[in-house]
C-alpha cells in the first residue's frame, strides 16, 4: 500500500509544557491531566514516552495564552507527584503530514525527518496517529519546515494554512 | 464544543522498540528510521518527547513479528549514533479513545487515564491527534484495558475488534 501524503499541515501558537521524572505507576497521568482539563484550558499533543528506572516525561501543548496557567498548574501538580522539574517553551509550533496509506510511516517518515534536517531544523516532538505524522519544532523554523516538507512531497509551493 | 467519544479501537500483536540516549540534533530520527523503512518493516506508532542534557529517547511500533528485525537494525544504528541503549518489548497493545472535538483532549484523556488507573493498569505510552487518543499497554491487559475505558464513556458492551 504505497502512502500517499495529501497535504502539510500547520499549528502555530502553541506551547508545550513537560513535567519530568513523574512515577511511571497507574493513576499518575491521570493527575497531571485532571487538574488542567478542570481549568478548562485546551490541550492539543499529549506525548509520553516509555520510562526508565521507574520515572518518565510527560508533556502537553496548549494554546499560547494559556501557558502561564498550566505552568502554574504543573508546578502544584510537581509537588504532590514528587516529580523532579517542570518546564515548558512557548514559542513551538506543530507541522503535520497528512496522509492514507500511512500505515507504513517509516518511509514517509524518514522523508519528512530528511526534509527537516536539511534545513538543520531540529525535531523536538514527534507522535502519529494512522493517517498524520506530526512534530513540534521551534516557532521561528514554522515557514521553512512547511515549505521543506511541501517540495519534499511535492505537494507544490502553497503551505497549508489552517490550523489541523 | 463537547467532545464526543464515538468508540474505542485497539490493535494487538505489536512491539515496542527504544533508542535511548540518542542525540538531539538534526538528522539524528531520519537516521533511526530510514533503516527501518529501507527493510520494508510497517511502524504504526512513532514517539519522541522534549529531551534533556541534548539527549532525548526515540521509540516507535511495529508488528510482533518484525521484532527481532527491527532490533537488529537498531543496534547497528545505536552504533552509529553512540546511543545510550536499545531495549524492546514484543507483548504491548494499543487501545484508543476515537471521537470528534477532542481538541478539549485534557478532559477526554483524563477520563481514560482515571479507567485504566482503577484497574491498575500502567500507562506505557501516549500519543494523541485531533481525534485520538492512544495509549501503550502490557497486552496482557488489553481486554481489561478496552472493557475499562468502554463503560467509562459509556460505550456499550462490544469491545471495538477492527485493527485501527
Ligand atoms: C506516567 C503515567 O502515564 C503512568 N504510567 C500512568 O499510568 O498513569
Ligand atoms: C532526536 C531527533 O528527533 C532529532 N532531534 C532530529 O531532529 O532528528
Amino acid at each position: 500500500e504505497q502512502p500517499i501524503v495529501s497535504g502539510v499541515a500547520h499549528t502555530r501558537d502553541e506551547a508545550k509544557l513537560t513535567i519530568a521524572g513523574v512515577p511511571d505507576v497507574p493513576g499518575v497521568a491521570s493527575k497531571i491531566l485532571s487538574p488542567v482539563g478542570h481549568a478548562g484550558l485546551e490541550v492539543d499533543m499529549i506525548v509520553q514516552n516509555t520510562g526508565a528506572d521507574g520515572l518518565t516525561d510527560f508533556t502537553f501543548t496548549v494554546k499560547r495564552d494559556d501557558y502561564d496557567r498550566a505552568l502554574g498548574i504543573l508546578d502544584n501538580v510537581r509537588e504532590t507527584l514528587g516529580a523532579r522539574e517542570v518546564s515548558g517553551d512557548n514559542r513551538i509550533a506543530k507541522v503535520s503530514v497528512v496522509g492514507v496509506g500511512m500505515r507504513s510511516h517509516a518511509g514517509v517518515a524518514a522523508k519528512m525527518f530528511d526534509a527537516l534536517a536539511a534545513e538543520n531544523i531540529n525535531i523536538q516532538m514527534i507522535s502519529t496517529s494512522e493517517i498524520k505524522i506530526s512534530v513540534v519544532v521551534a516557532e521561528r523554523y514554522l515557514e521553512l519546515a512547511v515549505r521543506a516538507v511541501h517540495s519534499a512531497f511535492e505537494l507544490g509551493e502553497a503551505p497549508v494554512d489552517k490550523d489541523d
